[in-house]
């Protein structure tokens, strides 16, 4: 699930 | 990364920058809330909490460090500096920090991607995000005259948001696999929030006016 580690937004 | 998010960032800064310029020159910080400051700085805070141990990239590591120390010195300017601090408005910024922050801290426990005290900090911040700018919006509302600096602090906001949207369009385009409810919806209410504001601001621009909001 990409959204687990999606933290590449600020 | 591409370039609608690329301007929402740099739109971040500016909107913060022009806050903080604003209050330096000035000596004044007339109109601005201090609740929404000290929010985004909880915002900040919870959501970098991961600055010293999740290296993603310089450029992000750089934004968190400036939108940390940019966002504090806002706040310190307007807590303690001894000119500014007189001038804050304190009789009109009188939104209660509990009505967010709590059903924000509600929701991260019952709403989040996984259970652990990081991942709902994070997601505590993206929803508190959402709902951080109510305390401006209702001072500027109530002060009516909006100055100039402070319009543009909320419009740049604005705008940052808006970029933001972009950016997920684009990336759910082009990046199979991707998706990102949570943020998605929180961004998409936020954004929302300053959809009368930028009525009113547009207007007032169109109109070569000083922007004054309706009562």
């Amino acid at each position: 699930r990409k959204e687990l580690e999606a933290k590449d937004e600020l | 990364m591409n370039l609608f998010r690329f301007a929402g960032d740099i739109l971040h800064l500016l909107s913060i920058l022009v806050l903080l310029l604003k209050i330096h020159a000035t000596k004044s910080c007339a109109g601005i809330s201090l609740k929404t400051q000290e929010l985004y700085l909880a915002v900040f805070i919870t959501r970098y909490l991961d600055l010293f141990w999740n290296f993603h990239s310089l450029y992000n590591s750089v934004f968190k460090v400036v939108y940390i120390g940019t966002t504090s010195m806002i706040v310190w300017y307007m807590r303690r500096h001894r000119n500014v601090k007189l001038t804050y408005d304190r009789d009109h910024d009188t939104f209660r920090y509990l009505f967010l922050v709590a059903p924000c801290a509600v929701l991260s426990l019952l709403i989040n991607a996984r259970y652990n005290l990081f991942e709902i900090l994070w997601t505590f911040s993206i929803y508190l995000e959402a709902v951080a700018i109510l305390p401006q919006l209702v001072l500027l509302q109530r002060t009516k005259n909006v100055d100039n600096l402070t319009g543009n602090y909320v419009f740049l906001l604005g705008l940052y948001r808006a970029f933001y949207i972009l950016n997920w369009v684009y990336r759910f385009a082009t990046e199979p696999g991707y998706s990102a409810w949570l943020v998605w919806i929180s961004g998409l209410i936020q954004t929302g929030l300053y959809l009368d504001f930028f009525y009113y601001y547009v207007q007032a621009w169109k109109q070569s006016k000083k922007l004054q909001l309706p009562s």
